[in-house]
């Protein structure tokens, strides 16, 4: 009974370790799908124009964004070699990384709330290796659940 | 008392500390203007 | 019920190691996506991109481009709403998107 117990105990740590590695996969494979679709998506307009974007137009991934209301009074610290930095601001901000606001964007075609049209999944499947296909459809519908033998 | 530290650059986790940072700040507004709300309402009458 | 929750946790343990290999596989194709030249070259976001993924879309926006490894700490709201960035090596950049 007592080796039964331990056992109980190990299958709950692997379970709950399984579900923070498949949640892990499926951050990984929506990034891989984000970070392709930028690509596309840039190299389809530069082609169109005939040429990149303005330097000051645009950001390089990665980056992090901080938003706040425009009526926020921002009080900022900045050491001389800009190795630091303090911000005080007197209203709430909120903080989002590169990755976040792909998805905002649409370039991970609605896999990250689950909600992807066929249109997108085959989309999406056109960016991914073969190999990570059952995950992509399971993704498409909700969360990864199982995992496949490749 | 409570900071929440990110690294940037870490190629998992980083998203999900954002927004535990972001529901940790918004809370404080909640409670803000709850406390507000508090203060501002009309005490009620005593009954005779 | 011993003998199913040892071959369960052998089954769980395959399992395990198989997302591992996975999660190892997809690091590296993502590491040699971003790190590929003409991908950088191409991995970027417009400031009106920027602009629609925030509501309202003419609140205040800052742009942080900070290298790897740089720390950010955000203290509790108690103590003040207060961003702290400190970098072990480079430079940080911060930028003010343009309302327009």
């Amino acid at each position: 009974a007592q080796e039964c117990q331990n056992l109980e105990v190990e299958r709950q740590r692997k379970l709950e370790r399984i579900k923070q590695k498949q949640s892990q996969l499926q951050e990984l494979i929506l990034q891989q799908i984000a970070f392709k679709n930028l690509v596309q998506r840039n190299r389809q307009q530069e082609q169109q124009t005939s040429r990149p974007p303005p330097s000051n137009s645009v950001i390089h991934l990665p980056f992090i964004i901080v938003n706040t209301s425009k009526k926020t009074v921002i009080d900022c610290s900045i050491s001389n070699d800009k190795f630091e930095y303090l911000f005080n601001f007197d209203n709430t901000f909120e903080i989002h990384d590169d990755i976040e606001v792909l998805k905002r964007m649409g370039m991970a075609c609605g896999l990250e709330s689950g909600k992807c049209s066929p249109e997108d999944l085959k989309i999406a499947r056109s960016l991914i290796p073969k190999a990570l296909e059952p995950y992509l459809t399971e993704m498409a519908h909700g969360s990864i659940n199982n995992v496949y033998v490749p | 008392r409570t900071r929440i530290l990110v690294s940037i650059g870490e190629s998992f986790g980083s998203s999900e500390k954002f927004h535990k940072i972001n529901q940790m700040v918004s809370s404080s507004e909640r409670t803000l203007k709850r406390g507000l709300d508090m203060s501002s309402a009309p005490k009620p009458l005593k009954r005779l | 019920r011993y003998q199913a929750l040892v071959k369960e946790v052998s089954d769980l343990g395959e399992t395990e190691q198989r997302l591992d290999e996975l999660i190892t596989k997809c690091n590296l194709q993502l590491k040699l996506l971003t790190e590929d030249p003409q991908n950088k070259k191409l991995a970027y976001v417009m400031c009106q991109d920027l602009r629609n993924t925030v509501d309202p879309p003419d609140q205040l926006l800052m742009v942080v481009k900070a290298p790897p490894g740089t720390q950010m700490q955000v203290s509790d709201p108690s103590e003040g709403m207060q961003i702290s960035l400190k970098s072990p090596h480079g430079p940080i950049d911060v930028f003010l998107c343009p309302e327009d």
